[in-house]
């Protein structure tokens, strides 16, 4: 483990006294590679090394710790800092219907997760949402978030087979506020961020629907291209937020570093399993943990 | 990124970072920039067009896999079992083998396994429709996926069908029960037919990082698996995790998928590969 290799980098250090530059040098290149072997992004392992030998020189050992115990505290917290510190809300502000919109790349689990939130705001939040199957393209994805909206009981808008997916999202809207649904969440087909003609699709659906929130549904196991996946999502739609999916599984979940490192965005959701009741607030400390292993 | 520079360690660490931007990972990285450095070090490469050259021979040597070559003419029915996490791209790569298979004259059967996921059977269907299949075997939704495969091998015997692929629900391999469950599927299978199934392909996502190396462990270690399908290549993400794990495990990769449309797959070509990685 991390802890065990830091250990034996300080164990060489005479007595105590401060932390310096060569003793940091070693722990450092421990938690590149730990950080390398999580997933988290090569560029954003450098900026954060960069912060976390910044807090750590000069520092005094503190009595109470072992150096090695102060760099790993120094490390936690930066990354916690980093993850954004406090658990960050769903906004369901403004006139009603709100709407909030899914959006990522091909099988990160944005259809799954729909009805995982549809339930959240029924359940948890007492709301009336209304599901919105904007995905024309994927073979039974309407089929896909009917049949899941069914299992929770949350309406479902469906669509007429010439509608494409703007005016499902507008249709659906007008639908909403004749039956006094008050939160639409709206289900978008699986893209690439470098599909253009798919991301202005997006782009217009934002402008006429106006969206309170559009999430970011992103899977926990993904690599170095997180920060691509990211940067243009959040580039071409200006998102508020980001759902990390399948987190129960033993991925050590760097995206998510890589992810709010660049784009700022909070992590609101994590997904926690297959069945509908999956779904949990992001731990900001939590996470922090995981990917340090 | 490297060209004309001459050979320092400058140049390693770039060209450490292209492989780990790649998801080649921390270990195979390591692996092949030893291997380099000590070529440099016996000045066997000059320049950094000759260092080019040697990393895509090393890459090519992890990729090279000795393994029997996919011939579904082996046996009939020529048995196929998909499997892999949630979301990878199993339904669909069925969709696009079967009319690959289609193509090369050969008819085929799919088995609509998963029984689980919302909606899993009637988007299988879709694809059997789009490929031309003779039929999708199926049942309810939560019944017992090793009984769908029972059914569509049984009926692929009876009927003299060249081909069954069989479509499993997406599954963490570090689920336990539902990993057993696979065990079940397979060894059912190998009631009705004995040696089936034939080929067990383990379908990565090419945006996966250093997990795909748990998924591939885990999922060999339960089935024996004989092929990879490396998905979603036609992002931005490389998937380098391929190279380590063809090294590690001696697993080759049977297709590639390249795009959402049921012509979206290729034949794996491990030069191809190692140089789109730079
Ligand atoms: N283990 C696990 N699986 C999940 C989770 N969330 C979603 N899934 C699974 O991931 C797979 C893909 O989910 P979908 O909801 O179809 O993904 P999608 O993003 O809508 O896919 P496209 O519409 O094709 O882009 C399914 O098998 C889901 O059950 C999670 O938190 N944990
Ligand atoms: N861009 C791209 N998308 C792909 C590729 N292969 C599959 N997809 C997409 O990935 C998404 C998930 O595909 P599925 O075939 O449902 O994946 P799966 O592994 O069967 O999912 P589960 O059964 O839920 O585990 C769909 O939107 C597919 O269109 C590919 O090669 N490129
Ligand atoms: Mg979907
Ligand atoms: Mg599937």
């Amino acid at each position: 483990s991390l802890s065990e290799k830091l250990n034996n980098i300080f164990r060489k250090l005479k007595g105590r006294g401060k932390l310096n530059e060569e003793n940091i040098k070693d722990a450092l290149k421990e938690i590149k590679f730990a950080l390398l072997e999580a997933d988290v992004n090569y560029k954003v392992v450098k900026d954060f090394l960069e912060s976390v030998r910044e807090k750590a020189l000069g520092q005094e050992v503190m009595r109470s710790l072992t150096p090695a115990q102060q760099v790993i505290k120094i490390v936690h917290e930066e990354m916690v800092a980093l993850m954004g510190g406090k658990c960050s809300e769903i906004n369901l502000k403004g006139p009603i219907p709100v709407p909030i919109m899914l959006v990522g790349l091909q099988g990160s689990g944005k259809t799954t997760t729909c009805a995982k939130l549809a339930r959240f705001l029924k359940n948890k939040k007492h709301r009336k949402p209304y599901l919105v199957p904007a995905d024309i393209y994927r073979p039974a994805a309407i089929d896909q978030l009917k049949k899941l909206g069914d299992q929770i009981g949350v309406d479902v808008y469906l669509p007429t087979p010439n509608e494409d997916p703007l005016e499902i999202c507008e249709n659906a809207m007008k639908k909403a506020k004749m039956n006094g649904y008050d939160t639409l969440v709206i289900d978008t087909a699986g893209r690439l961020h470098i599909n253009e003609k798919m991301m202005n699709e997006l782009e217009i659906i934002k402008q006429r629907v106006r969206p309170r929130e559009i999430l970011l549904v992103a899977d926990a196991m993904t690599g170095q291209d997180a920060v691509n996946i990211a940067k243009t999502f959040n580039e071409k739609l200006d998102i508020d937020g980001v759902i990390l999916t399948k987190t129960e599984g033993d991925a050590r979940g760097g995206a998510a570093l890589s992810i709010k490192a660049v784009t700022k965005k909070p992590i609101k959701f994590i997904g926690v399993g297959e069945k509908i009741d999956a779904l949990e607030l992001f731990h900001p400390e939590r996470m922090a943990s995981r990917i340090l292993g | 990124l490297i060209t004309g520079k001459k050979i320092d360690d400058e140049v390693l660490e770039r060209l450490e970072e292209i492989l780990i931007m790649a998801d080649v990972g921390v270990k195979a990285t390591d692996e092949l920039i030893r291997q380099l450095s000590k070529m440099v070090g016996k000045n066997e490469i000059k320049d950094s067009e000759q260092l080019k050259e040697c990393l895509k021979q090393e890459v090519l040597k992890f990729l090279k896999v000795e393994a029997p070559p996919f011939d579904t003419s082996k046996a009939r029915p020529f048995v196929i079992m998909v499997v892999g996490v949630n979301g990878t791209g199993k339904t669909t790569a069925i969709g696009k083998m079967a009319k690959w298979f289609k193509d090369q004259g050969k008819q085929s059967i799919l088995a609509a396994a998963d029984t689980f996921r919302a909606a899993a059977i009637e988007q299988l269907e879709i694809w059997g429709k789009r490929a031309g299949v003779v039929d999708v075997i199926k049942s309810q939704p939560g019944a017992d996926p090793s009984a769908v495969a029972f059914d569509a091998v049984s009926t692929a015997k009876a009927r003299g069908i060249d081909i069954v692929i069989i479509d499993t629900a997406g599954r963490l391999h570090t689920k336990v029960n539902l990993m057993e469950e696979l065990k079940k599927t397979k060894r059912v299978i190998g009631k009705v037919m004995p040696g089936a199934p034939h080929e067990i392909l383990l379908v990565l996502d090419a945006t996966t990082g250093q997990n795909a190396i748990a998924q591939t462990k885990m999922f060999n270690e339960a089935l024996g698996v004989t092929g990879l399908i490396l998905t979603k290549l036609d992002g931005t993400a490389k998937g380098g995790i391929v190279i380590g794990i063809c090294h590690e495990f001696n697993i080759p990769i049977r297709f590639l998928g390249v795009g959402e449309k049921i012509t979206d797959l290729r034949l794996f070509d491990a030069e191809e590969f190692a140089e789109a990685l730079f």
